[in-house]
């Protein structure tokens, strides 16, 4: 069975998506794995930034939770060798009220992931990252409850530290009840300038709350980065040596090798 | 009873709460009206923009809105003259679910300023003001139920841009059916470069796509107004002359003259 990562963080334009997609690229060139991307976001910022046009994404996860398809149909490739994509569309956003008298809704994506396990078998994914809504909802805890590990994009400024403590409790909480194996891959500081006294406060904070779990490496302010998603390429492709894509490189190496060192 | 505006984009991280907190303060202090701000968004980041604790917000929306509180009791001042706050707190986010079954639950808010209205009287707020959360699920959806007008902060990138379609829809599927006197007030272009091309390219595309509806004025990025939430200051009484500052004034003064000619 892959790895499960969930990318996450309710405060909003942190830098979730764009963690999400250079990750997943970046397993699936730099390091030859099969990657599988799900987009949970009704946005579908994720499908868009792998180059999916919003006309192709029928059979998306809104259908495969529901049942309507199964994980195979639901699974599309993308212009990136090895990486593959379940894309999302605004209908993802009724679930919550559709599901509201399950009691089981928060393991539905658990389930489905390991009711589909001859499918996920065949693909012989190594990873399924997910890239989760701002929000604290239904769509997220799924997702925290359906994962092994968490990737945190933590803006570096006053309200994203601020919300960190809430996302904690709500990870301890999916711990004790639902998913006693959940952990924190790591944090990891985004739209990160040096020279800012504000950046410099929040790095110090972070480290002082997580220790070990910030990343060594982080992610500067970089234009470049905002540009990638109108050409539907992760900046590791748009613009390979530009400082953003040379920092999502390191991240991505910094990555692997917690992976393979735990 | 009071003009009640929005501030929404389910976009994360576009410049709501900044907007909304900076909106609120300018008609307080400027023009001397008695102003209502509400924190609809669990994460209650306007709530720490105006300098209220997350210790101080018993009695929040989230009371109000399941009955547990009046009004009066849940209205707090704030160390701004003339502006009070509905504050809001993390047990915010668990209320979808609790209304599920509820088929009036998208009158909520705007029954509950209904049913209020001697309390709002006697208060004699000329604006309520509603921060919003990054979704379009029931908060955003109460919100736009109970607002006259609405106030859309658009950063100046490639995903916000894409989100505009999704929004625009919401609102005229609430204008057919729950809202029919609702319209936009304005477009506000924030963390603005003028000399960024990207930012360029969505300026001519919102302008294509709401014409006058774009506001003349516009936020630029400032380092200053992402420090003002640590001293719990709208930026415009944080640092009264710094570009952030200016800006939000001029866009102050912008919403209250269309607001007169209307
Ligand atoms: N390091 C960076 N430098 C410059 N721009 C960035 C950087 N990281 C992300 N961006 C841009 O900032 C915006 C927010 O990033 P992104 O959409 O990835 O955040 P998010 O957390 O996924 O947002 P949401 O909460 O809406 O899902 C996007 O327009 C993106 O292109
Ligand atoms: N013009 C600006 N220049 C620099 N920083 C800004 C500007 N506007 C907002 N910010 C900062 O960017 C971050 C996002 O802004 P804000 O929280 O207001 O957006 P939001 O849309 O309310 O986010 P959410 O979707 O999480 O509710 C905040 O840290 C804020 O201080
Ligand atoms: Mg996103
Ligand atoms: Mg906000």
């Amino acid at each position: 069975m892959p790895r499960i990562i969930s990318v996450i963080n309710q405060k909003g334009g942190v830098g979730k998506t764009t963690t999400a997609i250079n990750l997943a690229a970046g397993l699936a060139i730099k390091n030859w794995l099969n990657v599988l991307l799900i987009d949970l976001d009704p946005q579908g910022n994720a499908s868009t930034g792998v180059g999916i046009d919003p006309s192709q994404r029928d059979k998306s996860i809104y259908d495969l939770l529901i049942g309507k398809n199964s994980f195979s149909e639901s699974i599309k490739k993308t212009k990136i060798n090895n990486l593959k994509i379940i894309t999302a569309n605004p209908e993802l956003s009724g679930l919550e009220t559709e599901l509201a008298n399950d009691s089981q809704k928060a393991f539905l994506l658990k389930n489905l992931i390991g009711d589909s396990f001859q499918e996920i078998e065949k693909e012989n994914f190594s990873y399924i990252i997910i890239d989760c809504p701002p929000s604290l909802s239904l769509l997220t805890i799924m997702s925290l409850v359906a994962s092994n590990t968490l990737v945190v994009p933590l803006q570096a400024e006053f309200f994203a530290l601020e919300g960190l403590s809430q996302l904690v409790k709500t990870i301890e909480r999916i711990k004790i009840n639902l998913n006693k194996d959940l952990d924190i891959h790591g944090i990891l500081l985004t739209m990160f300038d040096k020279r800012n006294k504000l950046c410099g406060e929040v790095e110090k904070e972070a480290r002082n709350f997580f220790g070990q779990k910030v990343y060594n490496s982080n992610i500067p302010r970089n234009v470049r980065i905002s540009e990638a998603p109108s050409f539907g390429l992760p900046v590791i492709l748009y613009d390979k040596y530009c400082a953003g894509a040379l920092a999502y490189n390191e991240f991505v190496e910094e990555f692997i090798t917690r992976e393979t060192s735990k």
